[in-house]
């Protein structure tokens, strides 16, 4: 998951 | 009517101006408009009825997978019946054959005015465009997956809104037609991929961080 962590942020936040 | 309404509005390109290199610079806006592309895409793909509810594995997977023909899908659609077959990424973003073979996108330029080529004698409609796209995304056959159920009724869900479009403009066949096009948008998508793969290992493109980690993780 460490190497895909923008994307994991990304999706995480409401909207 | 969903898709058509979460559609977002085609954003622009910011024209780089770090390089005198007329090519690297309309690579270097290229990849910006992607980056940017690609922000916007991820909260486009939250809309999607069924997408939120899957798993934050199963969401990053099909993200993972489907980027790239998601975006390719509006690039095909905005470039039909553009003049000199140019390929426009956005309404100020216009690249045609020669200005792409500069910037080492030959293969690209080719494979997607195939694809546009293809939409175009398909004569897509609005919402077929945004389903397809969204079906894209659904249908990613994305590896390991998490909870196959919940993507499974995802793509039914999506599947079934084609079919029932389809099937109220008495057209028994598009729906096929439709997914039969999957596999060259497939095709299209990894030949863009390995094309910016290629940019940055190559000639040292630099790239925007989420580009780059949606590229590695198709790498």
């Amino acid at each position: 998951k460490e190497k895909h962590k923008i994307l994991h942020q990304l999706l995480q936040n409401s909207t | 009517s969903h898709l058509l309404l979460t559609e977002p509005t085609p954003l622009a390109a910011n024209q780089d101006d770090s390089t005198n290199d007329g090519s690297l610079r309309t690579l270097l806006t290229l990849c910006d408009l992607l980056n940017r592309e690609l922000l916007v895409l991820i909260g486009w793909a939250k809309q999607i009825p069924g997408f939120s509810g899957l798993s934050l594995v199963d969401q990053m997977s099909l993200l993972q997978s489907g980027w790239m023909e998601a975006l390719l899908v509006g690039v095909a659609w905005r470039s039909q019946g553009a003049p000199g077959d140019e390929l426009v990424f956005a309404g100020n973003l216009r690249l045609d054959e020669a200005q792409c073979r500069a910037t080492g996108l030959a293969d690209l330029y080719e494979a997607l005015r195939h694809l546009t080529a293809k939409y175009q004698a398909m004569n897509l409609s609005p919402e077929e465009v945004v389903t397809l796209k969204a079906m894209a995304l659904a249908n990613s056959d994305a590896d390991p997956v998490d909870c196959p159920d919940s993507v499974q009724r995802f793509q039914d869900g999506l599947h079934e809104a084609l079919q029932e479009y389809e099937s109220s403009r008495r057209e028994q066949h598009r729906a096929g037609r439709l997914l039969m096009s999957l596999p060259l948008l497939r095709q299209t998508a990894d030949r863009a991929v390995q094309a910016f793969l290629r940019l940055h290992r190559h000639r040292c493109v630099p790239l925007h961080k989420l580009l780059l980690e949606m590229l590695d993780a198709k790498a």
